[in-house]
């Protein structure tokens, strides 16, 4: 459907204004965290997966809040500049039910966004005496 | 910015690409016109251009629009999710998801439908992993992931033009800033 304009989108295409994007069941999740057990959160595993957070290896998705799912939170909350807190609070749910490009944040386990960079724990230049051989 | 594993791009014999729309999709001239201007946008800083082709089959980027499952195991999930995905040089697929409702012009803003994606600003996205570039934590970036519905955001960032200059090098014409950061860091201490 691509319309020229806003106003070529016909009135009542979307009753209600309703949208059926499949990513606002994520909205009841509000609040979830480790170690707790809830409807749909095999849904919220099969998105991390789908995008890079979840490995292949854990792919065996339950409505549980395992530690694969935690990591996988913690990982996306530092890629979009979230608080880490491993636990899916409303900063977290808004960010993960915007529509996105559905290329992977991370591919085959590796990623260069902010939880692929590597910030050194001190200053090298000022704390490094070395001698050259 | 980041790049795919392996920093993947089209090679130094390809700098002139086409482009081809799905006859199947049957796209009129203004919709078309969005794609342009948004390969432009990347030529700008770059030496690469962009040329449209009649020829699907030959193209090297090959762009559609599909619903649901359209054979590349990357299936659409309808209105809003995930609105588009292109693959890494040199493969030059290009889909997007038949489902949503894009608008090619006009203040989206206003848009009465809040699910009114903005057709512009998703393909510049897309342009930008067909030339090698992943996403970005970058919020202003063009390859920060996410872009809420009824958005248009279609000037690239520094961070997008650092990191496919990095890629392809500066566009001689193109006089906004250069590249200045580069992921790595040249150790000029003479220490070893």
């Amino acid at each position: 459907r691509i319309f020229p304009d806003t106003s070529s989108i016909p009135p009542g295409l979307f009753p209600n204004n309703a949208t059926a994007a499949a990513w606002d069941n994520f909205k009841k999740l509000s609040g979830c965290r480790a170690g707790q057990k809830l409807d749909g959160l095999n849904k919220l595993k099969q998105y991390f997966h789908d995008f890079g957070y979840i490995p292949n290896t854990f792919a065996n998705f339950t409505d549980d809040f395992d530690d694969a799912l935690e990591s996988a939170l913690k990982t996306y909350q530092q890629n979009f500049n979230l608080n880490v807190t491993g636990e899916l609070d409303e900063q977290t749910l808004s960010q993960l039910i915007k529509p996105r490009c559905g290329n992977a944040d991370i591919v085959n386990g590796t990623t260069a966004m902010n939880s692929g960079k590597w910030t050194p724990p001190f200053n090298t230049t000022s704390h490094f005496h070395t001698v050259g051989h | 910015y980041t790049f795919f594993p392996g920093s993947p791009r089209w090679p130094d014999s390809k700098r002139d690409l086409t482009y081809a729309f799905w006859p199947g999709n049957n796209l009129t001239t203004e919709a078309k016109s969005v794609f342009t201007r948004a390969f432009d946008r990347w030529s700008t800083v770059i030496p690469m251009t962009f040329a449209e082709t009649d020829s699907f089959t030959i193209a090297d980027i090959r762009i559609g629009f599909f619903s649901g499952d359209h054979g590349d195991g990357e299936p659409f999930d309808g209105v809003l999710g995930t609105l588009a995905h292109a693959f890494s040089p040199p493969s030059g697929r290009f889909h997007l998801d038949g489902d949503e409702n894009w608008v090619v012009s006009g203040d989206i803003s206003d848009s009465s439908i809040i699910s009114a994606v903005d057709l512009e600003s998703v393909a510049v996205h897309e342009i930008g992993h067909l030339l090698g570039l992943g996403h970005s934590s970058v919020e202003d970036a063009i390859m920060y992931p996410t872009i809420p519905s009824r958005t248009r955001k279609v000037e690239l960032a520094q961070d997008d033009i650092d990191g496919v200059q990095q890629l392809y090098g500066k566009n001689p014409n193109y006089n906004g800033s250069s590249s200045t950061s580069s992921v790595q860091e040249s150790d000029t201490s003479g220490a070893h």
